[in-house]
């Protein structure tokens, strides 16, 4: 997977940190201290469809089926997340308890092509 | 960044970084209050002493806590099946206890439920601090009973046993009391406010009293919860 530079053309996934101090969520959020809310973007030409590593997703499968009996769908291809993982976040709730979790799919790790 | 047409993920309209920036952040803030169930963001108006909050966290097993006082998150306890598992850390409302001697120290614990939310309590425990006898040739056990009181009802009054434990008090410790049962009865009951009595008496003194509201060793509750999401059964009666 790529990783966004400052010129985006094909599909990278851009980096974007929030730190909680900085928008005053620090005193209800105890951990962690930023929330990397990654994302995907750039274009997915024809030719990287199904790339990388994400072959194993039904529509790559049927969009790679499509392409090898030739026939033009004048459907595109997305830049979308191929990995993801939680974030445990402990923080305060309403009632001053301390509430820990953990988010599923919060932090985009890779990005690819359907 | 130019989009391709027809393709909702490939880019947006070119922007002034600032006002990308401003909108990822709202994007973000967003993102979060709704994965955590959250309308807004918690306002926090009575803080709890810094010792107290880390020993409660310590006691989380919720990762350890550096030398800077923040905290280092390790995959704790997995909770079992879906993602709206929670482990929750309540104190008690101090504006509501008893500081000092009492006969039984009383707690109030509160707690909101969302509507059409219900909650269920897979593991829960109370933990209180229990100071050793000053008379130091006295036995080292000692008799600690919870109980359930009636919520507004007077402190001694119409109350229910839910555990009597012999602790072990050679020195000052902290004791957990599991209550599982309590607070699923006590969430299932739509009720707001749990009230527990703790009685640790050695001839007339209570034990496990507070020795002041900014004691460190603050009584504290610990629960692990899954939301039920009653919702999707009756959708599925529909299907």
């Amino acid at each position: 997977s790529l990783r966004c530079g400052d010129d985006v053309s094909v599909c990278c996934k851009r980096d974007f940190y929030i730190k909680f101090k900085d928008i005053q969520w620090h005193d209800w959020i105890i951990a962690p201290e930023g929330y990397h809310m990654n994302y995907c973007m750039g274009q997915c030409p024809q030719h990287l469809a199904g790339s990388p590593g994400i072959a194993s997703s039904f529509h790559a499968t049927v969009f790679s089926q499509l392409k090898v009996n030739g026939i033009n769908t004048a459907a595109s291809s997305c830049c979308v997340p191929t990995e993801r993982r939680p974030l445990s976040m402990v923080y305060f709730n309403s009632q001053h308890s301390i509430v820990k979790t953990d988010v599923p799919d919060m932090i985009v790790e890779s990005c690819g092509c359907t | 960044v130019s989009g391709s047409p027809g393709c909702a993920s490939c880019g947006l309209p070119a922007m002034e970084k600032d006002a990308e920036e401003r909108m990822m952040i709202e994007f973000a803030k967003q993102q979060l209050l709704d994965k955590l169930h959250l309308k807004e963001r918690p306002n926090i108006t009575q803080t709890v002493p810094r010792a107290a909050l880390l020993i409660a966290l310590r006691k989380l097993h919720s990762g350890s806590v550096r030398q800077d006082g923040t905290l280092e998150l390790a995959n704790s306890r997995p909770i079992p099946t879906n993602d709206q598992g929670y482990e929750i850390v309540s104190f008690a409302d101090l504006n509501e206890t008893e500081i000092g001697d009492a006969a039984s120290l009383s707690l109030t614990f509160q707690f909101l439920q969302e509507r059409g939310q219900s909650i269920q309590v897979l593991q829960s425990s109370l933990w209180i601090y229990a100071r050793s006898s000053e008379d130091p040739h006295r036995d080292s056990r000692l008799s600690a009973q919870v109980f359930l009181s009636a919520e507004g009802g007077l402190s001694g009054s119409n109350r229910t046993l839910v555990i009597e434990k012999m602790l072990e008090v050679q020195e000052s410790s902290w004791h957990t009391f599991p209550i599982t049962r309590t607070l699923q009865a006590f969430l299932d009951g739509g009720q707001r406010r749990l009230q527990l009595e703790v009685s640790c008496d050695e001839d007339g003194k209570n034990l496990c009293s507070l020795e002041g509201s900014d004691t460190p060793n603050q009584p504290f509750l610990v629960a692990q919860v899954r939301l039920r999401d009653d919702h999707s059964k009756h959708t599925l009666k529909k299907r």
